[in-house]
């Protein structure tokens, strides 16, 4: 099935 | 000091409505572009993005840019005593450590006022650059709604691909598995119940279908829902608030191991 993602993996902390 | 006046108070009714169970405490922020907010889930696996642009409230002071931390929870339990005819205004002063949230019903006879105290959350923006998606489709918000409703009795994840045939909604769990394809449909009576499908490239991924779920509380927003998917993206799904802003929702995919 796949492990779920996270926000952070995508886009970064400003 | 900040003044916001909302003529049409059921917005806001609407948008705590379809935040308040993916999203527990948030701050939000008020500028001279307008009031907005930026949050995740406790898991960290789904945003909301919320802007109301201050040009679509009726009188809209924001003296200095303030940030006011908010459990979203007992937010929606005041607005729930406004009437949705009501005009709702929101006041609070700089430096304060509360917000008022003021009803007028139409006939001006009755107002109240709710005080509430704010609270000091720790800030995780995210910074969420313009992107170019592989693929945006706008659908009515109805049928999306509908789609992520009729697999979760089926599934927990859905295969969302689009292709030049359309997109595709797919899910399998222990009875068996369904697929739903929505083609581009522009022959339609009114332009909101169209299906449009932009595609600069195939895209498939997978997602949770309980996070879709939550996002479809905002349908009554807005008649159209814009999906935006990008292979190395959350997906977006974007419901316009009319002539004020937007809600936009990101999902983080499942990822394969």
């Amino acid at each position: 099935k796949g492990s779920q993602g996270r926000m952070e993996s995508f886009f970064k902390p400003v | 000091m900040l003044e916001l006046r909302l003529v049409q108070g059921s917005l806001l009714k609407k948008v705590l409505e379809a935040m308040k169970d993916l999203v527990t405490d948030a701050n939000f922020d008020c500028s001279a572009t307008g009031f907005s907010l930026q949050a995740m889930d406790s898991s960290h696996v789904a945003l909301v993005a919320l802007l109301l642009r201050s040009e679509g409230f009726e009188h809209y002071r924001c003296d200095r840019n303030i940030t006011m931390g908010m459990n979203l929870n007992n937010v929606s339990k005041l607005l729930k005593c406004a009437g949705n005819d009501d005009i709702i205004t929101i006041k609070a002063d700089d430096g304060g450590d509360t917000v008022t949230f003021m009803f007028e019903n139409p006939k001006q006879d009755k107002i109240s006022d709710f005080e509430m105290k704010l609270m000091d959350l720790d800030s995780e923006h995210l910074g969420i650059p313009d992107a170019e998606y592989h693929a945006i489709v706008r659908m009515p918000s109805l049928e999306f709604s509908r789609i992520c409703k009729d697999l979760s009795s089926i599934g927990d994840t859905v295969v969302i691909s689009v292709t030049k045939e359309g997109i595709k909604f797919s899910t399998r769990g222990d009875i068996g598995n369904a697929n739903i394809v929505c083609r581009q449909n522009t022959t339609v009576d009114k332009p909101e119940e169209a299906t449009v499908i932009q595609m600069n490239e195939a895209v498939s991924l997978t997602f949770a279908l309980r996070y879709l779920n939550s996002f479809t509380k905002a349908t009554s927003l807005s008649e159209t829902v814009t999906i935006s998917l990008s292979s190395e993206l959350p997906l977006v799904a974007e419901y316009k608030i009319a002539d004020m802003g937007y809600i936009k929702f990101y999902l983080a995919p499942k990822i394969e191991d």
